[in-house]
């Protein structure tokens, strides 16, 4: 049977001149092993939804990645998760957004997909209906990670107005 | 960002997406949020996408649902048989248009001010990117034995 996966851990300016040779290698193989993780359910028959949702929450885990442990911190320091799911096969989706505990907001994505009364949860309903559906849930320390609130402290330290720091990039 | 799509060995597909969004956001703001259409979509008569970028920008144009259909409507284009006098375009050029399609998507995209990239498959099993930024974690691999992972253009 024919099968395909494509997976992407973000874009934007990724220079090759600021990363080392080793972070380079790291970068690499977080995502190589999140393709093998994808790959090899599909391989074994297993379903696309199950595939994605293997690769994401690895993604998730890593904080690398801006998504779960490792996310950029709002202005007030904060980490708000957003997820979105879609099965292709019956066009159900299931959506979250500003979740602060959800250790995988994937999962809960899927969940309130299956759920299937809604598509788009948002902030504290989103994680009442997470700690229903006992989707596991963490102290939002968990997603802390010094890298991402250096990156905040140096665009605060810009003294940038309000309009500049909404600028139209996420 | 990080995201996923696939084609399965029984012909569905899926897509998943999840963020934290962008440094520094305020008012509660959502507009870089993965919203179904914009920065995830799957359809199994068109694709399976995944959106990373600026977000509000992929809203407006919505990239993910936008991809998926001018691909439903090349796909229709060449094979509906009620026109008789255009004649099929062969494998290799279809599939070369499929690549044309989000490279179009994303190009209004940057025409309006924003950036970023899409990944996607098709119920052929092709996996495709496009992105307009110098780079993207990106990676592949397909049942013919493609696998491959990259960062830079």
């Amino acid at each position: 049977g024919r099968w395909s996966l494509a997976i992407h851990g973000g874009a934007g300016t990724i220079l090759r001149e600021n990363m080392t040779s080793d972070q380079e290698a790291e970068y690499e193989a977080a995502l190589a092993a999140a393709l093998d993780a994808g790959s090899s359910i599909l391989a074994d028959g297993g379903s696309a939804l199950d595939a994605v949702e293997a690769v994401v929450t690895r993604l998730e885990d890593d904080p690398k990645f801006n998504a779960g442990r490792g996310a950029v911190f709002t202005w007030d320091e904060a980490n708000e998760l957003d997820a979105a799911i879609m099965d292709g096969r019956t066009r159900e989706a299931g959506a979250v957004t500003g979740v602060t505990s959800i250790k995988n907001p994937i999962l809960l994505a899927r969940a309130v997909m299956m759920d299937g009364r809604h598509v788009f949860l948002s902030g504290e309903g989103a994680e009442t209906f997470a700690n229903e559906r006992g989707i596991e849930a963490v102290d939002p320390s968990y997603f802390r990670t010094e890298k991402r609130l250096e990156a905040l402290k140096r665009l605060k330290e810009r003294e940038l107005s309000a309009l500049d720091v909404d600028h139209k990039y996420g | 960002t990080v995201g996923a799509v696939a084609l399965d060995q029984q012909g569905n597909l899926a897509a998943a997406t999840s963020t934290g969004g962008l440094t520094g956001k305020r008012w509660g703001r959502i507009g870089d949020a993965p919203i179904i259409g914009a920065g995830t979509y799957a359809d199994n008569r068109a694709c399976a996408v995944s959106a990373t970028g600026a977000g509000e920008y992929f809203i407006r144009v919505g990239v993910a649902h936008e991809i998926c259909s001018r691909l439903r409507m090349l796909e229709a284009s060449n094979y509906l048989k009620f026109d008789k006098a255009r004649p099929l375009a062969a494998e290799e050029e279809i599939r070369a248009m499929k690549q044309l399609v989000p490279d179009a998507v994303l190009a209004e995209v940057k025409e309006l001010g924003g950036d970023g990239g899409v990944i996607l498959v098709t119920p052929e099993g092709e996996a495709l990117f496009s992105f307009n930024t110098p780079g993207m974690y990106r990676g592949r691999a397909t049942s013919t034995g493609m696998r491959e992972v990259a960062i830079f253009e």
